[in-house]
C-alpha cells in the first residue's frame, strides 16, 4: 500500500510503499492515550491459475478499536461490523446507511466511503475501490484516510500516527535521473540522510475514478529512517 | 514582532513603526541583531501580522549590503521555488498562525561579529467594527531588548473622537512606557518599555513582553459621510448614526450532527441563549436545527415578543445531539420560510431577512456534492435574503461555505473551536445586529470618476462603515458630490456630501506628512480585497477576468496577496537562496492517508 504524509509547514508532501504478503496486519494508528487503535490487513498478489498476475498489496481490512468505548468496527470490502462489547451488527457497502450511537458517527456511502467520527475527536475517512469480479489485475481494497489529526494525543504511534504531530525534514541536493519529472534528491530526517525521489501519489477522496495528484518526496526501502524503527516492527498478530 | 536570538545572536533594536491615515495603515517593522559569536551563526526574523494585510516590501541588511524582496507573480515565482526545492530549499515563508494573524518567518547566516537588519512593510486598511477602528500588533521578542518602541502616529482629516491602547502583558511597571494623546486630527501612541520595564522580575534576564498590542479609536461624525480627495483619488466613507433600527427576520439554521456532540453543541446552545437575550422585540426568528432530519421550530416565523423569546430559550436548552449531516435541505427549508413570511405578509415590509447557518462539517447525507448545494441554493434565493455562513471547528469545508454565502450576499466566518467559541459566535451576532440601513446606494459623478469600487450595499449594520473609493478622470471638476440613497427603518433616506476640490489641496499637502499615495494604495488595497471576493463566486470565464485585474494591481501596487508571491533572496555559504512569501489563504485541514492507485 502507498501511505502520504502531509507536511503542511513544508507546504508539500512524504510518500512510502509498505511492502508486506497478504495476511499480514499492520498497526497504522496506535493512541493508548485515546484507546483508539487502527489495524489494517494486507491483500493483493491476485492470481489466474498459478500465475501472479500483479504483485501490489492493498489493504482488504481494516480494523479499528476503542478501547474506552468497548467498541470494535471491521471494515472489509463487502461489509461493515460493528461489535459493540457482545453486541454485533453488520451492514453492507450496497446501502447508504448511517449508525449513531452515543461518541460514535457511522456513515456509510453507498459503494462508495465510509465517515467514521469518535465523538469530538478522531475522525477516519474509508474509500472503497471496486472492480469488476473478472479484472485481471485488481481486486477491491479500501482506502483509509485520517482527519483531525491534531485531536490525537502527543504518544500517537503506528505507521500513519507517528506523523500527526508533524515532522522536520530538509532537502537538499536534489538531481536528475533518467526518468525526467522524477529527480533525486536528499532528505535529512531523524538525523539521517536518505535518498528521495519525486513522485506523486492520489488522494480519491474528492474523486473515486481518477483521484487527485498530489506531489510528494517518495523514501525507499519501506520506509526505511523516515518511520520509527523498521516496518517489521508494526506488524501486529490480529486486526483487533 | 521577534527576532528570536539564535545561540549568539543579539537583538539589540526593534522598531515598529504604524502610520495610518484616513484608515489605511501602514506598517514597517525593523528589527537589528548582531552576531557576537566568533564563528556564523543563524538570525531569525519573525513577524505575525494580520491576516487582512499584505505585505508590501522585505528586505535584509547584511555587511552592508541590501537584499530585497521581489513581488511577483504567483506562477512566475512558483517555478523560481521550484528551482529552490532543487538546491535543496523548500520554502514557505508565511504561515497560518492564530485566529487573526499569519506568520512571516526568515532565518539568515550571519558572520560572527557581523550585523543584520531585516525590515517587513505591510498594509492594511482598518476596519470599523461596534463604533472604532482596531490595529493589533502581535509583541513576541522573545528576550530583552535595549531598543524596543512601538510608535503609531494617526491622521484622519475628520478628527478623533477617542484614542486608547492596551496590551495583554501590561503591567504598573509598564504602564508610564505607554504614551498616548490626540488632538483634533492627529493622534500618538508610542510604547518605548526599558531594559528594566522588559524584565519578567527585577533579577530576570527573561522578558514579559509576550501578547498582543491593541489601539483603538474612532473619528468625529458631523456628518454621515466624508469625502476625501488626494492625488486625483478620492475616497467616501460613509458611516451615518444615530438611526434607528430596522427590524430583522432571522433563521438560524444550526447543525446538530453527531460530530456536533458534546462541547460544540453546549457551546452553541451558550451562543444561541446569549443571542435571544440580545434580540429586539421587532425582530422575527425561527431555528432550523439538522442532522439528516430537519425539525422547524415553529411553522412561521415569531415575533421576538418576550413570551415567545422564553419558548424559543426553553427549545434551545433541550436540543441535542443527532446523526449524520444535510446541508442543502434545511438552508432551502430557511429561504423557503422567509419566502412565506415575506408572501403572507408575517413580517415587515421594512425588515432585513437573513440567514444564519452554523455547521461544523461537510454534508454527508442528502445532496452532498457541494457545487450541487451550492446552485440549489442560490437558485432558490430568488428574493436575495443574505446568507452567513458560520464555520465551527477544524474539519469544516471553508470555501465550500464561504461561496455559498458570498453567492448570497453574505459573507462566511470560522468559529474557532476552542473555549471561547459561544463568545465568537455572539461576536459575530452583535456585528450584524442592529442593521439600519438597507439598499444603500451610492452615487459619484458618472463621467468624472473611473475604477468605481462596489456602490451598492445590502445593509449598514451600525458602528460599522461603508468605503468606496474611486479615481477622479475630471481634470477641470470643482465640486465633486456623492448622493447617497437607503431606506431607514420608517422612510428613504438622502444624504448628500460634496467637497470642493480646490480646498482639498491643503489637505494633500497635510496629508503627504505621513506618507503620499495613500488613497491611491488604498483604493487600490479595496478594489483587489473586492475582486478576489467576487472571484470566489463568478463563472469561469468572469473568474479569469477578475483574476487578471486583481493580479495586475497586486503587482502594480506591490502587494502579496493570494495572486502574488513576494520572491527573497537571502546569502548562503556556498550560493545565494531564494525563498517565497506567499499570502496565506484559508483551506481545509491536511490528512495523512493509505491508498493505492
Amino acid at each position: 500500500p502507498h501511505f502520504v504524509i502531509n507536511v503542511p509547514s513544508q507546504n508539500d508532501a512524504l510518500c512510502f510503499n509498505i511492502q508486506e504478503e497478504p495476511g499480514v496486519v499492520l498497526n497504522l494508528v496506535e493512541d493508548q492515550g485515546l484507546g483508539i487503535a487502527v489495524n489494517g490487513e494486507i491483500i493483493g498478489k491476485k492470481k489466474i491459475g498459478n500465475n501472479v498476475m500483479s504483485n501490489e498489496t492493498y489493504f482488504g481490512k481494516l480494523g479499528f478499536v476503542n478501547r474506552e468505548m468497548k467498541l470494535r468496527i471491521e471494515v472489509t470490502t463487502e461489509t461493515i461490523t460493528i461489535m459493540l462489547g457482545k453486541n454485533k451488527k453488520e451492514y453492507t457497502w450496497e446501502k447508504t446507511t448511517s449508525v449513531k450511537k452515543k461518541g460514535l458517527n457511522l456513515v456509510i456511502h453507498k459503494k462508495n466511503n465510509m465517515t467514521l467520527s469518535f465523538g469530538e475527536g478522531a475522525k477516519f475517512v474509508i474509500i472503497l475501490h471496486q472492480f469488476l469480479k473478472d479484472d485481471p489485475l485488481h481486486m477491491d481494497f479500501l482506502g483509509f484516510y485520517t482527519l483531525d489529526d491534531h485531536k490525537f494525543s502527543a504518544h500517537v504511534h503506528g505507521l500513519l500516527g507517528q506523523f500527526f504531530h508533524g515532522i522536520d525534514y530538509e532537502i537538499s541536493n536534489v538531481h536528475k535521473t533518467k526518468i525526467p519529472d522524477k529527480p533525486d534528491a536528499t532528505m535529512k530526517v531523524k538525523n539521517k540522510l536518505l535518498t528521495v525521489t519525486r513522485g506523486s501519489q492520489k488522494d480519491y477522496r474528492s474523486d473515486p475514478r481518477k483521484g487527485k495528484k498530489v506531489p510528494c518526496w517518495f523514501v525507499h526501502s519501506n520506509a526505511e529512517g523516515l518511520i520509527d524503527g523498521t516496518h517489521k516492527d508494526y506488524i501486529v498478530p490480529d486486526i483487533f | 514582532n521577534t527576532a528570536e536570538p539564535v545561540n549568539d545572536i543579539e537583538v539589540y533594536s526593534i522598531n515598529i513603526d504604524c502610520k495610518v491615515t484616513s484608515r489605511f495603515a501602514h506598517n514597517v517593522i525593523t528589527s537589528r541583531a548582531i552576531n557576537r559569536a566568533s564563528m556564523s551563526k543563524e538570525a531569525m526574523f519573525k513577524v505575525d501580522l494580520p491576516k487582512t494585510a499584505f505585505i508590501t516590501n522585505f528586505s535584509m541588511v547584511i555587511d552592508g549590503k541590501t537584499y530585497l524582496g521581489e513581488i511577483k507573480e504567483k506562477e512566475v515565482a512558483k517555478k523560481q521555488y521550484e528551482t529552490a526545492v532543487k538546491r535543496g530549499q523548500t520554502a514557505g515563508l508565511v504561515k497560518a498562525s492564530g485566529r487573526k494573524t499569519e506568520t512571516f518567518t526568515v532565518s539568515v547566516n550571519i558572520a560572527a561579529q557581523s550585523k543584520v537588519t531585516f525590515e517587513l512593510v505591510y498594509e492594511e486598511m482598518l476596519k470599523r467594527n461596534h463604533g472604532k477602528y482596531e490595529m493589533f500588533i502581535k509583541v513576541q521578542p522573545k528576550t530583552l531588548v535595549r531598543n524596543f518602541q512601538i510608535e503609531v502616529e494617526i491622521h484622519e482629516p475628520q478628527g478623533i473622537s477617542f484614542l486608547d491602547a492596551e496590551a495583554t502583558f501590561i503591567t504598573n511597571d509598564l504602564l508610564p512606557a505607554v504614551h498616548k494623546s490626540f488632538s483634533a486630527e492627529k493622534g500618538y501612541v508610542s510604547f518605548k518599555p526599558t531594559l528594566d520595564q522588559q524584565r519578567s522580575c527585577a533579577t530576570c534576564s527573561t522578558t514579559l513582553l509576550d501578547g498582543d498590542f491593541t489601539v483603538t479609536y474612532d473619528v468625529n461624525r458631523e456628518s454621515a459621510g466624508n469625502i476625501q480627495v488626494v492625488d486625483g483619488y478620492f475616497v467616501h466613507f460613509f458611516a451615518p448614526q444615530k438611526l434607528a433600527g430596522v427590524p430583522k427576520n432571522v433563521i438560524y439554521v444550526i447543525d446538530k450532527s453527531g460530530s456536533m456532540y458534546g462541547r460544540k453543541l453546549e457551546q452553541t446552545k451558550e451562543a444561541l441563549l446569549e443571542i435571544l437575550k440580545d434580540t429586539a422585540e421587532h425582530d422575527h426568528f425561527n431555528f432550523v436545527l439538522f442532522d439528516n432530519d430537519i425539525e422547524v421550530w415553529k411553522p412561521s416565523l415569531v415575533k421576538a415578543t418576550p413570551e415567545n423569546l422564553k419558548k424559543a430559550r426553553d427549545f434551545v436548552r433541550q436540543i441535542t445531539d443527532g446523526y449524520t449531516t444535510n446541508i442543502n435541505d434545511p438552508v432551502l427549508k430557511a429561504v423557503q420560510l422567509l419566502d412565506e413570511a415575506n408572501a403572507l405578509n408575517q413580517i415587515p415590509e421594512r425588515s432585513v431577512s437573513l440567514i444564519v447557518l452554523l455547521t461544523d462539517g461537510e454534508a454527508n447525507i442528502g445532496e452532498t456534492e457541494p457545487e450541487k448545494i451550492q446552485e440549489n441554493v442560490k437558485k432558490a434565493n430568488q428574493r436575495g435574503y443574505t446568507l452567513y455562513c458560520l464555520g465551527f471547528g477544524y474539519g469544516v469545508n471553508y470555501g465550500f461555505l464561504e461561496k455559498m454565502a458570498l453567492e448570497n450576499a453574505g459573507i462566511a466566518r470560522r468559529i474557532y473551536e476552542d473555549s471561547d467559541a459561544a463568545l465568537q459566535m455572539k461576536g459575530f451576532y452583535t456585528e450584524i445586529a442592529n442593521p439600519t440601513l438597507l439598499d444603500i446606494k451610492m452615487e459619484y459623478p458618472e463621467n468624472a470618476i473611473a475604477n468605481l469600487t462596489q456602490n451598492s450595499f445590502k445593509h449598514y449594520f451600525d458602528g460599522s462603515e461603508i468605503v468606496v473609493a474611486g479615481r477622479i478622470i475630471d481634470n477641470d471638476l470643482n465640486v465633486f458630490s456623492v448622493d447617497v440613497k437607503a431606506e431607514g427603518a420608517d422612510n428613504l433616506l438622502k444624504y448628500s456630501e460634496n467637497v470642493q476640490l480646490q480646498d482639498t489641496d491643503g489637505v494633500s499637502k497635510k496629508q503627504e506628512y505621513i506618507f503620499g499615495d495613500f488613497t491611491e494604495r488604498l483604493w487600490a488595497y479595496l478594489t483587489i480585497q473586492q475582486l478576489l471576493e467576487k472571484r470566489v463566486s463568478a463563472d469561469p470565464s468572469e473568474k479569469e477576468k477578475l483574476k487578471k485585474q486583481a493580479l495586475d494591481l497586486s503587482l502594480k501596487f506591490k502587494f502579496v496577496t493570494p495572486l502574488t508571491s513576494m520572491v527573497v533572496t537571502k546569502p548562503d555559504e556556498i550560493e545565494e537562496e531564494t525563498l517565497v512569501a506567499d499570502k496565506f489563504v484559508e483551506a481545509q485541514a491536511p490528512s495523512n492517508w493509505v491508498d493505492s492507485d
